[in-house]
């Protein structure tokens, strides 16, 4: 493993850690997209059905049962708890999860590795992964009070996968028959879905104002 | 191995 991608998981796991940290210190879900949150859980599900079928290392395994876990519980909080769950802008968090997962769905069945269920489901888990931030960047583009966690958030998610472009790089450098397409491809469309996002975070930064996006 | 290489991302 290469530096860019630890940094990118550790980078992932924090984004996760600060939405935890936020909505139980403040019991408050306030601007975070329960439907994005949704689409991570169907993500990770999809993706990481190889638990069963295909042990990679300690390291991967644990990770992936901290996303699993840290995401289902932010969606029972979300949806359960008798505090956060009134505090969550369900009017707001408008975002058809049709509109996301039909698409991904009839691509990962067209454009796949192997016609197999579980690779179709893994495709499929890729190309959603590439979309599933757009409820919540819409969520926030609504709020006008963008709390500074919720921004972190976001922006720390949006890292995790500029660093792992730059893991790409440096396996596609480093290992001699290592090509993943449609891996890339998505990865560079998730990347570009944050870039408006990042230029009016750094923006709100540089001039010490709140964060807010533009309708 | 190969497979495992391949999915041994997050």
């Amino acid at each position: 493993m290469n530096i860019f991608r630890l940094a990118g998981d550790m980078t992932h796991l924090l984004s996760i850690l600060v939405l935890l940290l936020k909505i139980n210190a403040t019991r408050s879900c306030r601007g975070v997209s329960l439907k994005t949150q949704e689409l991570y859980a169907l993500v990770f599900v999809c993706r990481y059905l190889d638990l069963f079928t295909n042990f990679i290392s300690m390291y991967n395994t644990i990770m992936k049962i901290i996303f699993l876990a840290s995401t289902f519980t932010i969606i029972y909080w979300m949806r359960f708890h008798k505090v956060i769950r009134v505090t969550y802008d369900r009017e707001q968090d408008t975002f058809r999860y049709q509109f996301l997962v039909l698409p991904c769905l009839v691509l990962a069945l067209l454009l796949n590795s192997e016609f197999t269920v579980m690779e179709v489901l893994w495709t499929f888990s890729i190309y959603l992964e590439a979309v599933a931030i757009l409820p919540q960047l819409v969520l926030l583009q609504r709020t006008n009070n963008i709390d500074n966690l919720t921004g972190n958030y976001v922006f720390l998610l949006g890292s995790y996968r500029a660093l792992y472009i730059l893991n790409w790089i440096y396996r596609f450098l480093t290992e001699p028959n290592y090509r993943q397409y449609l891996v890339w491809i998505s990865g560079i469309v998730q990347t570009i879905i944050y870039i408006d996002f990042f230029y009016y975070y750094i923006k709100s930064w540089k001039n010490n104002e709140k964060l807010s996006l533009p309708a | 191995e190969a497979e495992a290489e391949r999915k041994d991302e997050l």
